[in-house]
């Protein structure tokens, strides 16, 4: 998009140039438009997730690796198409009906644990969410690569919410005004998610988050039940059963 | 799409014939898609189609394209068209009509409800096999979600996030009623 932008006379060491802070941690965003960044075509983010913090779902313009450098927690994501296939099986014989609503809890896709060294590949629009379940914080890095067709939009690193917000705004897009950045819910009219969820209106007006300055990363109080597997061996410290064949 | 050479690759397909639709309701309508998978010549071009056909008051669920810009062509009727940008911002908020063109930029949500008759239009897509994620429905980013994570993202009660989760069964085309759609919001 920009013809002369590898001509590199001088290669320096890159800092962040933006942080996000939010309630349960923050997150740094170096400048992409820094001529070797540009270049290269990466956009780079370091996310700092406290204990007990959860980044809510978010989606890019671009695929994506992440590098888990410090802590464990788990992690999240919701690919289009693909079946809900962490469920907790019903409880039988409480009535038909009134025990099949009792009974049943959460249903949702694959949630996997993490650890220092783990590497995960998340293809563009595929929104992804992190936990931190441990004591120390959650370190990660993440490498965008906006050069790829996976990117059809312009060079901008562009995550789209689908909850929470960002008091501070994108300030690594250029030409945009800076001010605070909403979850896509925040634009529809509360009428039609009421309409596309078939739920109330005032919880249609909870999901766009317009009174939440909790940010992009929030506190979760109180236990985090997600369904989800035992550790692999040698996680957190931890060995599974032994099971015979 | 192995044994098709250049010569003798077929180059069409009819995307007007229900019977062939992907989702296919008969009060509502149908969609049908056309990419390399079912037209593989669609691989050299990197391009792909949606042909959508909805009629009076159904509305097809927020949708985002995962990996691909659209073009969007109104054949027949009209329709009233949301979409919301990376910043949470309504970026158009119209009624569209027959021979208009709307752009859907990768990522960007959208919503489309009828308020015609029937509203029937075509999506061209830069990519050969294009993809859409949903915001709603039983194959949403909300059903893949779990409890805790919409619980604590909205801070809404256990029992609102599961009407959130499970009250729409639909995949991509549902019932609305008429409606107002609220002031555009800055």
């Amino acid at each position: 998009q920009w013809p002369n932008e590898c001509q590199l006379d001088q290669l320096n060491a890159l800092e962040p140039s933006q942080i996000i802070k939010s309630e349960g941690g923050r997150i740094e965003v170096w400048d992409h438009h820094a001529p070797q960044l540009r270049c290269s075509g990466f956009a780079f983010e370091r996310f700092v997730i406290e204990p007990q913090g959860l980044f809510l779902p978010t989606f890019l313009n671009a695929g994506k690796l992440t590098f888990v450098v410090h802590g464990r927690g788990l992690m999240g994501r919701v690919i289009p198409g693909c079946a809900e296939t962490f469920m907790e099986s019903p409880v039988f014989g409480e009535g038909q009906g009134q025990g099949q609503s009792q009974g049943f809890r959460d249903m949702h896709q694959k949630v996997e644990h993490l650890r220092c060294g783990d590497t995960i590949a998340t293809p563009s629009g595929v929104a992804q969410w992190f936990y931190n379940n441990g004591n120390e914080p959650l370190i990660l890095v993440a490498a965008a690569d906006l050069a790829s067709n996976q990117n059809q939009l312009d060079r901008n690193l562009r995550p789209f919410l689908i909850a929470g917000n960002n008091p501070q705004g994108q300030e690594w897009l250029q030409g945009r005004k800076q001010q605070k950045q909403n979850n896509i819910f925040n634009g529809f009219a509360p009428e039609i998610l009421a309409q596309a969820f078939k739920i109330n209106v005032e919880t249609a007006q909870q999901l766009q988050n317009q009174q939440d300055n909790r940010g992009n990363i929030v506190k979760v109080n109180g236990p985090f039940g997600v369904i989800r597997p035992p550790l692999r061996r040698g996680e957190g410290g931890q060995q599974p059963h032994e099971i015979a064949n | 799409g192995l044994e098709e050479t250049l010569c003798t690759m077929r180059c069409t397909e009819n995307l007007d014939d229900p019977s062939d639709a992907d989702v296919y309701k008969p009060s509502l309508g149908y969609i049908s898609t056309l990419n390399s998978y079912n037209l593989p010549i669609l691989r050299l071009l990197r391009l792909s189609a949606l042909r959508g056909s909805i009629r009076k008051n159904a509305m097809v669920l927020p949708q985002w394209n995962v990996n691909a810009n659209a073009a969007l062509y109104v054949t027949n009727g009209k329709a009233h068209i949301q979409m919301v940008n990376d910043n949470g911002e309504r970026v158009f908020d119209q009624e569209i009509s027959s021979g208009q063109l709307l752009v859907v930029p990768q990522g960007f949500s959208v919503m489309k409800h009828a308020i015609g008759e029937q509203f029937e239009w075509i999506e061209f897509k830069t990519n050969e096999n294009a993809q859409v994620n949903t915001l709603a429905g039983r194959t949403s980013v909300m059903r893949g979600l779990p409890l805790e994570v919409i619980t604590n993202g909205y801070q809404i009660s256990p029992e609102e996030a599961k009407r959130v989760k499970f009250s729409t069964i639909e995949t991509t085309l549902t019932h609305s009623s008429p409606m107002s759609y609220g002031r555009p919001r800055a």
